[in-house]
């Protein structure tokens, strides 16, 4: 892994006596190696680096006897840093109901994670409603009907020919009058350069006012993590990210690349299909991963 | 490249991160880039502006001389199976498939074969609707490879041309998954030997380097014929696919360019290149 290939190449550069910059440069050229290898953006890395460079040198790397655990321990210690120190609890409205809506590209998991989150907000005392408000998908709204089915919990839906933004305001409104404390949205997949779709989701914003906003990101999206997180936050102000499909083998670096450019936090991760499979982020574990 | 008066490390870099941003993988970005400053030594290049032509060239190489497209004419019923990781575009990519294939005058039978997934026998059967074909289908919650053999069976009964088999999305990395996977083809394969005539792949444009571990997996279980990259009309540009088809020679067939029936192109490696620079 990194911490072998860091060894190699301090052993090389110690060589010829002191270590100067100049080698720490060459050092890091690994450590990016590594990063973009496990999909973090390349723009991501560059930054990433440069404060890693930084720390390094301000550690004092040049004269330890052992540069390559340092700059290993730096390298994990920025990137739990970065991907954490946030909150990642729901927001729970100051008057319920709580009304949160999930948005990403197609295919991310929204539904499934719809109700999961609804799955693991039920355990902790909420009374959710799921809200069927993706109208192009077909068989998306029977998808969530089975899904709240498993779980016996009620699905709100208007059919496919009401527009989003209408079945989000009746839907809070019929929470309101039964006593659901909690509505989650699941809207369409949509590509953040939809123009048309992208307004859609500003209408569904507007008309109910979401306490939470969340962006699902599939964890094995590749360096093209930024322009989708960047673009949806632009263009709704989200308030956290869910990565799904944690329980495969990618290394999950797009977790580092939403995170540095939306400033958002990584509320939980999705670990499989079933309803439960909901988790709490944590940082140093995805630092971890991402280090392989 | 514009505005460049030599060829120096910095072009070399910026060519690179061109590849890297297009999720081509810094394995292969170093290694295409390697490659190519040897062509320039060797074609004694010392214009700038004539290197992104020979990068693309050498990526064009290493895509394969195979044309896209999936022919069907050989047996009858040709049959396709459909796999991949969950949430890349399956279910509607053998919808565009099969009214591809209609269009060309062909009879096409889907077998619904992911019977595990919420609502995705309703998915597809409103895919069969559209398109105007039959879909075989039992419950949700059957065997897979039950309703794999009775879509082979109605397949022959009907001198279906072209059959195509959906499955449910698994990570590769789940072995019991893989298992049942192999016994669906398994099943395939002793109903119609030679079948499945096409194992197709689908990937998703927006994946980066675990796509090659997919690929691999999925050719160990199954024996990938052919992958099908999904939503290219976003911003994502597949470059992974260049490390598939090098490490692997999986060749690519298909690209998904929407969600719409006529979404779906054969791959065509010169505009695939293209795309990665644009
Ligand atoms: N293994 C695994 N599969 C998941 C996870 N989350 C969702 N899935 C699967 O991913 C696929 C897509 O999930 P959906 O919930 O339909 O995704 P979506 O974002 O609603 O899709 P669109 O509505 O088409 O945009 C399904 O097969 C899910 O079962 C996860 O954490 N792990
Ligand atoms: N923009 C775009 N969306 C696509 C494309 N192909 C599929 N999709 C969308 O991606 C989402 C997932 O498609 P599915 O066909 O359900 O994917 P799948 O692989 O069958 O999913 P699972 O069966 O759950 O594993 C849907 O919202 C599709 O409309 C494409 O080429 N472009
Ligand atoms: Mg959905
Ligand atoms: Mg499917």
């Amino acid at each position: 892994g990194l911490a072998e290939r860091l060894q190699e190449t301090f052993k090389k550069l110690r060589g010829k006596g002191r270590l100067t910059e100049e080698d720490v440069d060459q050092a890091l050229k690994e450590v990016r190696r590594a990063l973009i290898g496990a999909d973090v953006n390349f723009l991501v890395v560059k930054d990433f680096i440069a404060k890693v460079k930084e720390r390094a040198i301000g550690s004092d790397v040049l004269q330890s006897l052992t540069p390559a655990q340092q700059v290993v321990k730096i390298v994990h210690d920025e990137l739990a840093e970065l991907m954490g120190g946030t909150n990642s609890k729901i927001e729970l409205a100051p008057s319920p109901p709580t009304v949160i809506m999930m948005v990403g590209l197609h295919g991310a998991g929204k539904t499934t994670t719809t109700a999961k989150l609804a799955n693991l907000l039920r355990r902790q005392g909420r009374r959710p409603m799921l809200v069927a408000a993706d109208i192009y998908r077909p068989a998306a709204i029977k998808q969530l009907q089975v899904l709240g089915g498993q779980l016996n919990m009620p699905v709100f839906s208007m059919g496919d020919s009401v527009a989003p933004p209408d079945i989000a305001r009746a839907a809070v409104d019929k929470a309101k009058r039964d006593g659901n404390d909690l509505v989650i949205i699941d809207t369409a997949g949509r590509l953040h350069i939809d123009e048309e779709l992208m307004a859609e989701l500003r209408r569904i914003v507007d008309t109910v006012h979401p306490d939470e906003i969340l962006l699902v990101v599939d964890s094995m999206t590749g360096q093209d993590a930024v322009n989708v997180a960047k673009t949806f936050n632009e263009m709704l102000s989200l308030t956290g990210v869910i990565l799904t499909k944690l329980d495969g083998d990618t290394r999950g670096g797009a977790a580092l690349s939403v995170k540095a450019v939306t400033g958002c936090p990584i509320k939980f991760i999705g670990m499989g299909e079933k309803l439960d499979a909901l988790e709490q982020f944590h940082p140093e574990r995805m630092a971890d991963r991402i280090l392989g | 490249v514009t505005g460049r008066k030599i060829i120096d490390e910095s072009l070399y870099e910026e060519l690179e991160e061109t590849l890297i941003q297009a999720d081509v993988g810094i394995d292969t970005a170093l290694e295409l880039v390697e490659n190519l400053r040897a062509e320039v030594k060797k074609r004694k290049i010392g214009n700038p502006e004539e290197l992104p032509a020979v990068l693309k060239e050498l990526i064009q190489q290493a895509l394969g001389e195979e044309t896209g497209g999936i022919e069907t004419g050989a047996e009858q019923p040709f049959v396709i199976m459909v796999v991949g990781v969950n949430g890349v575009g399956k279910t509607t990519t053998i919808g565009k498939l099969a009214n591809f294939y209609k269009e060309q005058g062909k009879s096409v039978i889907m077998g619904a074969a992911d019977t595990f997934r919420a609502a995705a026998i309703d998915q597809l059967e409103i895919w069969a609707d559209r398109v105007g074909v039959q879909v075989i289908k039992h419950t949700e919650g059957s065997d897979p490879a039950a309703v794999a053999f009775d879509s082979l069976h109605a397949a022959k009964a009907r001198k279906a041309d072209v059959l195509i088999i959906d499955t449910a999305g698994r990570l590769h990395t789940k072995s019991n998954l893989m298992d049942e996977l192999k016994k669906v083809r398994r099943v395939i394969g002793r109903e119609l030997p030679g079948a499945p005539h096409e194992i197709l792949l689908v990937v998703d444009a927006t994946t980066g380097q675990n796509a090659i571990s997919q690929a691999k997996l999925f050719k160990e279980a199954v024996d990938v014929t052919g992958l099908a990259l999904t939503k290219l009309d976003g911003t994502a540009k597949g470059g992974v696919v260049v490390a598939v088809r090098q490490s692997l020679g999986i060749p690519i067939k298909m690209i998904g360019v929407g969600e719409g029936i006529d979404d779906l192109r054969p791959f065509n490696a010169k505009e695939f290149v293209d795309a990665l620079f644009a």
